[in-house]
């Protein structure tokens, strides 16, 4: 089994949730995190003085999907979180060696 | 007029041409030519803003790292690669505005690994290395090979790609001929040699396509150029084409400056650059073509 | 080394963590996430209208442990994590190849 | 490829950013999380009564960069975060199999 990670621009988790809800992803863990890279901050007021807050906010996703289904997700994914402009983000896959449903006991396959 | 002060003055208006190019650019890169005309009309004032939110007069990487390529010759009074290295390092670790992907890459490698040439890649047809080439051209005043030699060296500290080593050469060839006051055909033959050699170059008709892809960036940059009488004239075409405008407009203006000489460019355009981006480069034009074999009689 | 990643329903995290610390377990590092899976989100009221809010607030837990102590303590978060319902959560383990304590520097299972 | 995660003490980040950025490392995403270990948590006054909070909050950094400059990466986080004293935070070392950056479906090495 795999962990897909993907940093997204907030404003793309509805889309990306819906393409993965199209090909039968439905459980994925959402966090809000900050991004550092080549897309710029904004610039706030404060006292008067303007500061680029160099970072930005963006979503990540995590998402255990079994082998197979690797590919897919990963380009769903790149597809609906696309922009095409500076700080779209970015996909890691790792490993995962194991799998438990808590409520169950279920692992493995079964698990997700 | 081939007189050497003739020289200087075209060596000059190349490397301020670029950093018109990229200023003006600068506005508009990442646009669409509809966005840009509903925004601006025809841009064609130096007027900063653009996705890097910048003051006006501002330049991007495409002339930092083109002063960066002067300092170390200047610096060394001749061609140091780890000097290069060095200053781009230095302009790195400094924040720079913007700076691309591939550019940061190889520039990592050297800080951590002492790299002096990245690894062939298929994806480094980029044209980070031909936007910053200019310098070399006047280095090289009155050779040729040597110009070739160290366009390309210079661009495999971050880009490793037939595409870009050609584009290289290419763009410091047509700079080269401009300044030496080789009629515009002259200029022209050496984009049709590159066209000859890699058709993805042919520029007689334009499909509009001003991306960061080398190919695409020096098409657009052969037809605005030769489809175009003057300076000005060529410099509003592109950059109002959006896409990767600073770079293209830094290329064409590098060569369009090198062509036609400072009397050319437009002068609300050179008051309106950063006063100590226009004073660096025009001391460096001056002592980087009296150090070119040209000069130095070799 | 191995890395337990574990969501969990939020009431349960001060019984997990003091089940883990009866079998000697202290460290680890907590986040706030929002889960989407089978257990339905919440009905809110904005602005007169309701809303779902189709995501659950959760909390990821994350343990490194040397890999002796994995089943054991997968097990552990496992039971008191647990209410039998649906969003009970989910218990990823991936491996991780090196681990350093900051301040001292040590490396592998002396940085635990 | 392999992802670097620190979590370290809030205040070092800025620090260790500008480290980062001393040896060209500008890409990363950072995450406020709670740290629990050997550093007590503080004690908070609520309500007239005395709270030990037994949680600190720390930083998540995520930084994925190619193997070759691993064991450089790590040190200048080490130095950086590092101040001696307790909490100072942990480093984990773990393997990326896929990496994409999803503005130019560049994979690999390219993608970061
Ligand atoms: N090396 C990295 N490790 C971890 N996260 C990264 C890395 N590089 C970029 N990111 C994440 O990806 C986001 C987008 O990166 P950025 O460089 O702004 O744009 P792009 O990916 O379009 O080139 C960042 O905000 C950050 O969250
Ligand atoms: N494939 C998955 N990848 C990552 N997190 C998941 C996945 N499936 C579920 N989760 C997480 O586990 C939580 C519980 O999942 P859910 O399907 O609601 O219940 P259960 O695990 O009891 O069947 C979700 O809220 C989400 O945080
Ligand atoms: N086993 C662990 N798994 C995950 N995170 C841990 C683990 N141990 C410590 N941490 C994280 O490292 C931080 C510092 O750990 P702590 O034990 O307080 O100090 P030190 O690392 O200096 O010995 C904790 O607040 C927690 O976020
Ligand atoms: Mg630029
Ligand atoms: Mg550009």
């Amino acid at each position: 089994m795999k962990k897909i990670e993907a940093i997204i621009k907030p404003f793309k988790l509805d889309e990306v949730k819906e393409s993965l809800n199209d090909i039968g992803v439905q459980g994925m863990t959402v966090s809000e995190v900050k991004g550092f890279g080549r897309q710029k901050g904004h610039t706030e007021l404060y006292r008067g003085a303007e500061y680029v807050v160099d970072f930005l906010p963006k979503i990540k996703l995590e998402i255990i999907v079994p082998d197979d289904l690797v590919a897919q997700v990963v380009e769903v994914v790149e597809k609906s979180a696309r922009t095409g402009r500076i700080g779209d983000g970015k996909i890691f896959v790792t490993n995962v060696e194991e799998v438990v449903r808590i409520r169950t006991g279920e692992r493995g396959h079964d698990a997700i | 007029d081939h007189g050497s002060g003739a020289i200087v003055r075209r060596a000059t208006a190349s490397l301020l041409g670029l950093a018109v190019g990229d200023a003006l650019g600068a506005t508009t890169e990442f646009m669409k030519p509809e966005d840009i005309r509903r925004q601006y009309g025809v841009h064609e004032r130096i007027r900063g803003g653009g996705w890097l939110n910048l003051p006006p007069g501002r330049v991007t990487d495409d002339t930092e790292m083109s002063q960066c390529v002067a300092r170390a010759i200047l610096a060394k009074g001749g061609w140091d690669l780890a000097a290069v290295a060095e200053e781009f390092a230095r302009w790195l670790r400094g924040n720079p505005v913007d700076v691309g992907s591939t550019c940061r890459r190889g520039i990592r490698d050297y800080i951590l690994k002492r790299q002096l040439s990245t690894p062939p890649n298929e994806w480094d047809a980029g044209n980070g290395a031909a936007m910053r080439v200019a310098p070399v051209a006047l280095f090289a005043l009155g050779d040729e090979e040597l110009l070739a030699r160290l366009a390309v060296e210079q661009a495999r500290l971050t880009h490793n790609h037939p595409l870009s080593d050609a584009s290289c050469v290419t763009v410091a060839r047509m700079v080269h001929r401009g300044i030496l006051g080789t009629p515009m055909a002259g200029l022209r033959a050496a984009a049709e040699e590159l066209a000859g050699r890699h058709p993805e170059f042919r520029f007689e008709r334009y499909e509009g396509n001003a991306t960061a892809y080398v190919a695409d960036t020096l098409r657009t940059v052969f037809h605005d150029f030769f489809s175009t009488r003057t300076f000005e004239e060529c410099l509003v075409r592109i950059v109002n084409r959006g896409g990767d405008a600073d770079t293209a407009g830094a290329i064409a203006g590098a060569v369009a400056g090198a062509h036609y000489g400072l009397e050319a460019i437009p002068r609300r355009w050179l008051v309106a650059l950063d006063p100590a981006v226009r004073k660096e480069l025009t001391e460096a034009a001056k002592k980087l073509v009296r150090l070119s074999p040209l000069f130095r009689g070799a």
